[in-house]
């Protein structure tokens, strides 16, 4: 079903809402960047990060490379780390609201699981 | 593919599961066309196992409810607006499966031809999501229906090996189903692959 012909250009309303993440690309551990903080949320909510006690920072922490390299390992990209352009691109992909990882026990199948061993 | 932690599933006597597309969803989409794509998404997931979906009209009557929202829906879950996340479903034997309302639903037709450049085909979100009500996580293998993301304007409905061992595994296979038919790939896909 698409929009009938006529109607106003909503493009505008549609605007993906981690398209700030494509400010982060090249980051990398050490980094301080304003909008990590909201990045470590989104790692946060499908599960690569535990729920901060507070607010994140924008800190480029250990706990971010690692949160990283899992997400890397899960999507079959290149666990670096950082913050490289096909890891944002990925991330900002629309996407399933479920969790990746739940309560830190499961993750995305056996491929992950193999590599970790 | 992957379970949720505990990997809970429908009961084994529970062979034939009922489906309701909730009067109060908030979506233009005509009913018709929702009962036929929902249709069609779960008939995909009982080719390949033991278990039969049927809809029925009544919310109260059934083991599964469907629904499109906006933002915060009560769940802890809020949708975000157009694109972001698109769908969420729980765990067996919970049975909600809800929809951003504010996303671009393609329900039928060609999504590739759709004039919105984030235009989402309503199908293939369902055919992901009913894993999700059947016990399935997510996958790592990309042409997985269970893989995490899906592109706009591309549709994804075809379970592939990774989501046919997985779902067999809680269920058992239905001994009429053919096995998935392998992706078409083309041949500057093979030689990149290569």
């Amino acid at each position: 079903r698409t929009l009938p012909e006529g109607l106003p250009d909503i493009k505008p309303l549609l605007s993906n809402p981690w398209s700030a993440f494509q400010n982060l690309s090249g980051c990398h551990f050490g980094d301080e960047r304003q909008g990590l903080a909201r990045l470590k949320d989104y790692l946060s909510r499908f599960g690569y990060l535990p729920a901060p006690p507070a607010k994140f920072n924008d800190m480029f922490d250990a706990d971010m490379e690692t949160a990283i390299r899992t997400y890397q390992h899960n999507f079959g990209l290149e666990a670096t780390g950082q913050l490289d352009a096909a890891t944002v691109a990925k991330m900002m992909s629309p996407r399933c609201g479920v969790a990746d990882i739940i309560n830190g026990t499961s993750s995305m199948g056996k491929t992950v699981h193999g590599r970790n061993l | 593919y992957s379970y949720f932690p505990g990997s809970p599933s429908w009961p084994r006597s529970k062979k034939s599961l009922r489906y309701a597309i909730t009067a109060a969803t908030e979506t233009t989409i005509d009913r018709a066309t929702l009962s036929r794509v929902f249709a069609s998404a779960f008939a995909r997931w009982s080719a390949a196992t033991t278990l039969n979906f049927t809809e029925t009209a009544s919310a109260s009557d059934a083991d599964i409810t469907i629904g499109f929202h906006s933002g915060d829906h009560g769940d802890g879950e809020a949708f975000d607006g157009p694109l972001g996340t698109l769908a969420h479903a729980f765990s067996p034997t919970d049975g909600r499966f809800h929809l951003d309302a504010s996303e671009a639903w393609v329900a039928g037709g060609d999504v590739s031809r759709a004039s919105l450049d984030a235009a989402v085909d309503l199908e293939s979100v369902a055919v992901h999501e009913i894993g999700h009500l059947l016990g399935l996580g997510h996958s790592s293998v990309e042409g997985a229906i269970m893989y995490p993301t899906i592109t706009s304007r591309t549709q994804k409905v075809e379970l592939a090996n990774d989501d046919v061992v997985g779902i067999q595994s809680l269920y058992g296979g239905n001994p009429n189903f053919k096995g998935v038919t392998p992706p078409a790939t083309s041949s500057e896909e093979t030689h990149s692959a290569a």
